[in-house]
């Protein structure tokens, strides 16, 4: 198939592109970006970019599961991150009033992790060269990793690790998604970069 | 800190700029 030139600058429309076009609802989209340089190297799979789209289907007034003092503690994360990016102190009272849920956290965990020769579901789907689809919480739990234990701890049902060329697209939902071969289509199409 | 890979901090900015966008959009005196 036609292949791309990676390009840090589009993985955010690609990552975008496939969750967004998708006929399943998708709660978010990882790049892992391989550290390899060819094939016979170790390889280092870290953050490349992600996309989180949220949960369409969650009604509004879900009452919270977390703790009171998890709230805060992720509330306090959060305004510190924005006090970082912006570059100024951000006032108690702004922002950050809205609950973090625990998938908005799972996805901020995930840009401090990174997985080393075959360790985690995107190192694993990485070294075997093959998809991984875990749909259920009950195949999450036994999938004996810690990224899904993980994120079914964060109310995902499914997680979806894809290689390409430079990496594994990651997906993740909080609904129970089975496999299909048009997404993995349409991952190898948008990932297939050529170097 | 100032050593956040690149790719972090625009994702980062990304999220932080899209949570801001989709709470006023939720809330009640947007409308």
């Amino acid at each position: 198939g036609e292949s791309h030139s990676f390009n840090q600058d589009t993985l955010q429309q690609r990552l975008q592109g496939l969750i967004d076009n998708a006929r399943e609802s998708w709660t978010y989209a990882i790049f892992w970006q391989s550290s390899a340089v060819d094939y016979t190297s170790p390889s280092l799979l870290g953050w490349g970019d992600g996309y989180y789209k949220g949960e369409m289907n969650k009604p509004k007034t879900t009452p919270s599961v977390t703790s009171f003092a998890e709230q805060e503690h992720r509330k306090k994360v959060l305004r510190e991150l924005n006090s970082l990016i912006s570059g100024s102190k951000m006032p108690e009272n702004e922002a950050v009033d809205e609950e973090v849920t625990d998938t908005e956290w799972f996805f901020l965990i995930s840009m401090t992790q990174s997985f080393v020769n075959g360790n985690g579901l995107p190192g694993q789907a990485m070294f075997s060269n093959q998809p991984l689809w875990i749909a259920g919480r009950e195949r999450l739990l036994a999938a004996h990793c810690d990224r899904a234990r993980q994120g079914e701890g964060f109310g995902l049902q499914t997680i979806v690790c894809i290689p390409s060329t430079s990496g594994v697209v990651e997906l993740g939902s909080t609904e129970l998604i089975f496999q299909s071969s048009d997404l993995m289509n349409e991952v190898r199409v948008l990932f297939n970069f050529n170097n | 800190n100032k050593d956040l890979p690149l790719s972090r901090k625009k994702s980062l900015r990304r999220f932080l700029e899209k949570r801001k966008e989709r709470q006023v959009s939720i809330s009640p005196y947007a409308y």
